[in-house]
């Protein structure tokens, strides 16, 4: 990618990270729609032998043979018995029955995760840059998983299998699939075997933002992703006739509209369909379009088919605009002709220009690529949000990273757009989604376990979540572009990720596999479901309390039944326990805690933990006293260990 | 009418093994052909989990879900991409 690893501040101070051969030591499994080896971000200049840990294999098949793999991408696998018993034999006129990515997905994410740094990288000129993985010594492996029809549980369970027997060391998957409990769904499964042999795995945490209870992937096993914007933006400004403009985002790159004030009409006006103004295929009437720039709607078909479907009816331009559902959020594309996207209170103003004048008329101005763009990070409206709606008792998503307008790595089988029409081919190409933050967190993932081989995957995902942050330099709290006001912890986790403050996190919150059996008989699994997870024959201790609060997560979620073990002046309280392992020098540590609203007290005892030598437990507890509030209502809070160089920070979310 | 095969992953109870059997896979064959002489293993899991895959009628998946060392037979689910 370009940009974010300088908005990460992995390009400051290389000193601060780990030595390149510990890095190229570490194995990043990506399961996804396979990988395009020819991609430059697969050069394999400078690195050593394959590590000595691999078992894996380069496996060959349609446009892919055993020398797609180099010592940068030292395997690739397909995945297809369970997608061709659903869906029929592949057809190879369409896609590749090998690791070939046909499809892009795959190649960005494995080049974000771990690609080899390529200069002069951009899209058609846009995000130019040198592009670079985060982990970028790191070593891929590729396991296609997902095709035209899907990603199936049965492939996926079969990859995560060769993963773990390959022996990476990261898995990252950006993909998800509904909300099943854990011990019935296969990627929640297939971690939990990973997890067990101490590979870290980073998830996306879903687009169905800004809804609540929208997460993937949420098992405490499991490391959340969601996303957020970086300080880079690629405006294009829609120029009215009546003088006024408003701000808007493509990546278009072609020829340029004609300096001069253009027709402009509505695609509910130029369409006799019901859903005209949406833009659907051959939704619109050319007599009414030709020569003209036309606004569509967002929603139902994909944003760049709608510059498509006004280029086919002979528009010469198009003002994509929002509606309430993706609100001032602002995803650039590289459409097919002069295009650009606006929010929703932007459309709506353009509407009413447009509606009013008898003549309405409008340009669109490109200004390129701007980046120092303030605030950010701010969290993506698609990003998912929580409360877990399988554990409401685990804070989900872990964490946010960039996931908006990422260049990385594509596919030379499709156009930037993906539509069948594109024929333009690109080395790199700039998509959103948490499937693009997802990466970013496996590679940092691996910068983590190359500076620290011996922490667990719990004590990884505790480094980053612990350093996150959750303001900005100039103190305000960290924006929702769905909202436009501060984000909460159930939009962000933890924070943003702070890569640098990670590799020193002076404190971890660690687990075990025993912990997480704990975690399983506090959820009253039976012990065929602890069995299936575990793959062990596990009994709960009935002579032992289990509670899900006692897992030892970097955050907290506590839910205060309204009205249930009230004290008579209307008061509950509910107590955590937690442990902290020192990673750092010797320190004492202070506590500080903080909650938003005056309904809820916090009381962390005891409030100063001394840790006089490595690898020191110390365990402490917290009680959060709540008054009654109406059921639904939400508060934060955060608590805060420090000696005074390190901050080992936990985020709270109250619930009614 | 329960006829139609769809893809199941099947969980097996690993520590259930008969003693008759040398190795998991023929246990875990032999236990798929008591509900499906024609069905066949897709995928054998040995580090993910312990089971397969197969194809099987509805009819089929309850009775494997009554043998023993059967922990749970779940119906293929579908993916997608973030």
């Amino acid at each position: 990618t370009t940009r974010t690893p300088l908005f990460l501040g992995l390009d400051t101070d290389p000193d601060l990270f780990p030595q390149s051969d510990s890095v190229s030591e570490v194995i990043i499994g990506v399961l996804d729609t396979g990988v395009w080896p020819e991609s430059k971000s697969f050069d394999d200049t400078g690195l050593g032998p394959v590590p000595s840990t691999w078992k894996g294999m380069c496996e060959e098949g349609t446009n892919f043979n055993a020398s797609s793999c180099n010592r940068k991408l030292i395997g690739a696998r397909y995945f297809a018995k369970g997608y061709e018993a659903m869906l029929g034999p592949i057809d190879e006129t369409k896609e590749s029955k090998s690791p070939r990515d046909d499809d892009g997905h795959g190649t960005h994410t494995s080049t974000t995760t771990a690609g080899s740094p390529v200069q002069g990288a951009s899209l058609l000129g846009y995000a130019p840059g040198t592009a670079r993985g985060m982990a970028a010594r790191a070593r891929v492996a590729a396991y296609k998983v997902c095709w035209i029809g899907g990603c199936f549980s049965s492939d996926i369970l079969a990859a995560l299998e060769q993963a773990i027997s390959d022996n990476v060391n990261v898995l990252s998957m950006s993909l998800g699939g509904g909300m099943a409990d854990y011990h019935r769904d296969s990627v929640s499964i297939g971690a939990f075997a990973a997890m067990e042999k101490g590979i870290f795995v980073s998830c996306s945490a879903g687009n169905a933002g800004p809804n609540s209870y929208t997460l993937s992937n949420v098992a405490p096993w499991i490391t959340t992703v969601g996303a957020g914007t970086i300080d880079r933006d690629f405006p294009a400004y829609v120029q009215l006739g009546n003088g006024k403009n408003f701000s808007g985002v493509s990546l278009f790159k072609g020829d340029m509209l004609p300096e001069k004030q253009l027709s402009f009409v509505y695609a509910g006006n130029a369409s006799t369909a019901s859903n005209g103004n949406l833009c659907m295929m051959d939704s619109l009437d050319p007599a009414k379009v030709a020569g003209k720039i036309v606004l569509c709607d967002r929603g139902m078909n994909a944003r760049v088919q709608k510059g498509q479907v006004v280029k086919q009816a002979g528009g010469v331009g198009m003002v994509l605009a929002n509606t309430a559902t993706n609100g001032e959020e602002l995803v650039a594309d590289a459409h097919l002709l002069p295009a650009t996207a606006v929010g929703e209170k932007s459309g709506d103003l353009i509407k009413s220009y447009l509606f009013s004048d008898p003549n309405p008329t409008v340009t669109i101005l490109f200004a390129g690529t701007k980046v120092g763009i303030q605030p950010s990070p701010v969290v993506a409206a698609f990003s998912s949000r929580g409360p877990n709606s399988i554990t409401p008792e685990i804070l989900k998503p872990d964490i946010i990273a960039p996931g908006v307008n990422i260049l990385a790595g594509w596919t030379g089988a499709v156009g930037p757009t993906g539509l069948a029409v594109d024929k333009r081919h690109v080395g790199f190409n700039i998509i959103s989604g948490t499937s693009m933050s997802c990466p970013h967190v496996s590679g940092l993932g691996a910068l983590v376990k190359a500076a620290h081989p011996g922490w667990s995957p719990a004590a990884i995902r505790s480094a980053l979540m612990t350093t996150a942050y959750t303001q900005y330099k100039n103190g305000q709290k960290l924006e929702d572009v769905a909202t436009g006001k501060p984000s909460t912890p159930f939009d962000h986790g933890a924070g943003h990720v702070d890569p640098v403050a990670a590799l020193d996190p002076g404190l971890v919150y660690d687990l075990s596999v025993e912990d997480y059996v704990d975690f399983l008989c506090a959820l009253k699994y039976t012990s065929s479901q602890i069995t299936t997870l575990t793959k062990k024959n596990l009994t709960c201790d009935a002579s032992k309390t289990h509670r899900v609060a006692d897992l030892n997560y970097p955050s907290f979620a506590i839910s205060f039944e309204t009205g249930q073990g009230s004290s008579p002046g209307g008061s509950t309280a509910v107590k955590y326990r937690r442990t902290l392992t020192n990673v750092g020098s010797p320190g004492t540590y202070k506590a500080i805690s903080s909650s938003d609203s005056d309904a809820v007290k916090i009381s962390v005892v005891p409030d100063v933990l001394q840790f006089v030598e490595a690898n020191e437990k110390k365990t402490y507890t917290v009680t959060f006293t709540g008054v009654s509030r109406p059921s639904g209502t939400n508060s934060f809070g955060r608590i805060q260990w420090s000696d005074g160089k390190h901050v080992v920070g936990s985020p709270i979310t109250f619930s009614w | 009418h329960g006829l139609e095969k769809t893809t199941y992953i099947v969980h097996m109870a690993k520590s259930q093994m008969p003693p008759s059997f040398h190795h998991h896979t023929h246990w875990y064959d032999s236990s798929l052909k008591s509900v499906s002489e024609s069905a066949q293993m897709m995928y054998t899991y040995e580090k993910a989990i312990h089971g397969f895959s197969t194809r099987l009628t509805e009819t089929e998946a309850r009775l494997l879900t009554a043998r023993p060392g059967i922990l749970a037979v779940l119906p293929e689910m579908r993916y997608q991409l973030h």
